[in-house]
């Protein structure tokens, strides 16, 4: 069959694997294979939760803001959860 | 703040520490002075008090590892995961971890173990992280000078085990400001690279035309080397530079950086000895103009030649009608000036030389 799914570049890649383990140790993320993580509802609630936590604005999205918080230093201590 | 789930926390306020191992980063004493001055943070506003134990099981067993190091919890290398603790318990239960592929400091110049081991030791002792950017126990590192905790994490801790019986005094700092609050006021505004920041206590507000949602930060947290509190601000786009006044001096700053020279007084734009501080600044691009005002007067100086226009100061009431009042910031867009006074901001138009529209002055922020 024909596939319209094109490779995503690889700094979104990169972006996007930072992302679903930044979700995963601090926001309780389930652990697994996700499919295409984006568009999942988990990942996007789960950005929700991260972007509500920091105050940002909350859109489900991994935009830049979201992406520029997740890269700085931090305690390794979970924000939400058990 | 927060806690835990199920509120977890010492039952006895007598609670032991022991460090099982040092990072080669530091001196041993400067580690043990470290750690000591980052439990006195918590012990100043609570009944608790820190035994150290040289063997043997203690409550917090405190440790430098790398990677993977025993707690299947591993650290990253460098930058990422600085450090992270466990909630007051049994076994792990308290004990705190530090990432030792970081490199840690006394001083700014890389991570504080001081200010690191005062946030985990909050998780130690049964806080979970704040959402408010000026507290010591928000998630992400920050350097600040001065006593780190914030009136949120000492009513959070308070909440746990109630306030020290002998306080000694201690200065918390205050609560990041709400954006929304109708009576707030602003330090100062300036333009920076198409972004607007705007000053407020030790922090600072990032609007950017496709971000609708006000970003809040800790001023140090992008310029260390900048005061914690701004008078005024100004951007010359010309120049690339964003000018901050603080008291009697002036720092410029090229995006992040320090322009090499500065901190210099501001009386070296021409401003006589007796003025300490400048109250506002802006930068009206269609004259190459930067008006700073102080008090009841405003001055005029000219980017162009690096010199204040002669016949000044004015009385800033008689150049624009409308404007009784000491301005606390000011900016300009399109021939439109804002003074913002307290809660109020002031649109005055050039052209019409009056005030033609008051409003709230955070209504910038979308409140």
């Amino acid at each position: 069959a024909h596939s319209f799914a094109v490779p995503l570049p690889s700094e979104d890649k990169d972006d996007l694997l930072l992302a679903e383990k930044y979700l995963r140790r601090f926001y309780g993320l389930p652990a697994g294979l996700q499919g295409r993580q984006r568009s999942s509802v988990a990942f996007q609630s789960k950005i929700k939760e991260m972007q509500k936590f920091f105050k940002l604005k909350v859109t489900g999205n991994l935009d830049d803001n979201t992406l520029d918080l997740m890269k700085q230093a931090r305690c390794g201590v979970p924000d939400i959860g058990e | 703040y927060n806690h835990f789930p199920r509120n977890l926390k010492w039952q006895n306020n007598e609670v032991t520490f022991r460090i099982l191992n040092y990072t080669p980063d530091l001196k041993k004493t400067d580690v043990d002075r470290a750690v000591r001055n980052a439990l006195n943070v918590w012990s100043d506003v609570t009944p608790l008090t820190f035994k150290k134990l040289h063997q043997g099981n203690a409550d917090i067993m405190i440790s430098f590892g790398s990677k993977e190091h025993g707690d299947y919890n591993p650290f990253d290398g460098p930058n990422g995961l600085l450090a992270h603790a466990y909630p007051p318990g049994q076994g792990i239960g308290g004990d705190t971890h530090f990432d030792e592929d970081e490199h840690w400091t006394k001083d700014s110049s890389a991570y504080n173990l001081f200010i690191v081991a005062a946030h985990e030791l909050g998780h130690a002792l049964g806080m979970s992280h704040s959402a408010d950017p000026g507290a010591l126990m928000y998630p992400v590192y920050s350097y600040t000078t001065g006593y780190p905790l914030a009136e949120d994490d000492i009513e959070g801790i308070q909440a746990l085990y109630g306030p020290n019986p002998n306080p000694r005094k201690v200065k918390p700092k205050p609560d990041a400001p709400n954006k929304c609050d109708p009576m707030l006021s602003f330090d100062a505004v300036t333009e920076l690279r198409g972004e607007t920041i705007i000053f407020k206590d030790r922090f600072y507000w990032r609007l950017h035309p496709q971000m609708p949602e006000p970003e809040q930060t800790l001023i140090k947290s992008t310029w260390p080397s900048i005061p914690n509190k701004v008078d005024a601000a100004y951007e010359n786009p010309e120049k690339d530079v964003v000018m901050i006044f603080s008291g009697i001096r002036m720092w410029a700053l090229n995006g992040y950086n320090l322009v090499d020279g500065y901190p210099k007084y501001i009386h070296k734009l021409g401003l006589p000895k007796k003025i300490r501080k400048i109250d506002a600044s802006v930068y009206i691009r269609d004259t190459g103009k930067t008006l700073l005002f102080t008090d009841e007067d405003y001055w005029s100086y000219d980017e162009a030649t690096g010199t204040m226009d002669s016949g000044y100061p004015r009385s800033i009431e008689e150049d624009f009608p409308g404007m009784d009042d000491e301005i606390d910031a000011a900016s300009y867009h399109y021939g439109y000036l804002y003074f913002f006074h307290e809660h109020m901001q002031y649109e005055y138009s050039y052209t019409s030389r009056k005030v033609i529209r008051i409003m709230r002055t955070n209504s910038i922020l979308n409140c």
